[in-house]
């Protein structure tokens, strides 16, 4: 473990815990893609099967946990809970993430570590988390002004995989052979797609002025 | 500690 990571995992969090909050304290979920979070509890599911089988350290076991149980819990809470539901942008939300999810199976398929059903679904949910974000982007451009909470979420669950990339940098210069290109390739293509929501952030940040992003 | 798989990252 090393600092880039712990941070990483901790902005993760944060993303999680900050979203928890938007939802519960406005008792509303406008603004945040039901398909973003369907598509990042498929990837939690498939990354973590291991966690029955491979016990890494108590806080991997303990941080899994969290993050299933937390997008599980935020997919029922805009799929079920009466208040919620009400105001998700359903309208706005229409992103086909079937194909993300068809195209990171495909590609799984083609490109993995090994041909083993765990490494498939590593590789599967490392290429579907990569692109996971991408409804929630297309509903902030359509919904006109973002909201704090939810844009300070989006701003996290960006930062965290950059976070990451410094970790893979920081293991590969001190650790020898070590090579997790596929994360490494797909992580930076992840952090990519966040490049103009980024900009945009800051200069609202800088400005002060309500995050917009163009149409 | 024994690895199958060397995912030890989230």
């Amino acid at each position: 473990m090393n600092i880039f990571r712990f941070a990483g995992d901790m902005t993760h969090l944060i993303s999680i815990l900050v979203l928890l909050l938007k939802i519960y304290a406005t008792k509303s979920c406008s603004g945040i893609s039901r398909k973003t979070q369907e598509l990042y509890a498929l990837v939690f599911l498939a990354r973590y099967v291991d966690i029955f089988t491979e016990f890494i350290s108590v806080y991997n076991t303990i941080m899994k946990i969290v993050f299933i149980a937390s997008t599980l819990a935020i997919v029922w809470c805009m799929r079920g809970h009466r208040v919620v539901r009400r105001s998700y942008d359903k309208e706005l939300d229409t992103f086909r993430h079937y194909f993300l999810i068809a195209a990171s199976l495909v590609l799984a398929l083609l490109v993995h570590e090994k041909f083993t059903f765990q490494e498939i679904l590593w590789a599967f949910s490392i290429y579907l988390e990569a692109v996971a974000i991408l409804p929630q982007l297309v509903l902030l451009q359509r919904s006109g002004n973002v909201d704090n909470l939810t844009g300070q979420y989006v701003f996290f669950l960006g930062a965290y995989r950059g976070l990451y990339i410094l970790n893979w940098i920081y293991r590969y210069f001190t650790e020898p052979h070590f090579s997790r290109w596929i994360a490494c390739v797909s992580g930076l293509v992840q952090t990519a797609l966040y490049a103009d929501f980024f900009y945009y952030y800051f200069l609202s940040w800088k400005n002060n002025a309500k995050l917009k992003l163009p149409a | 500690l024994k690895l199958v798989n060397n995912h030890d990252e989230l």
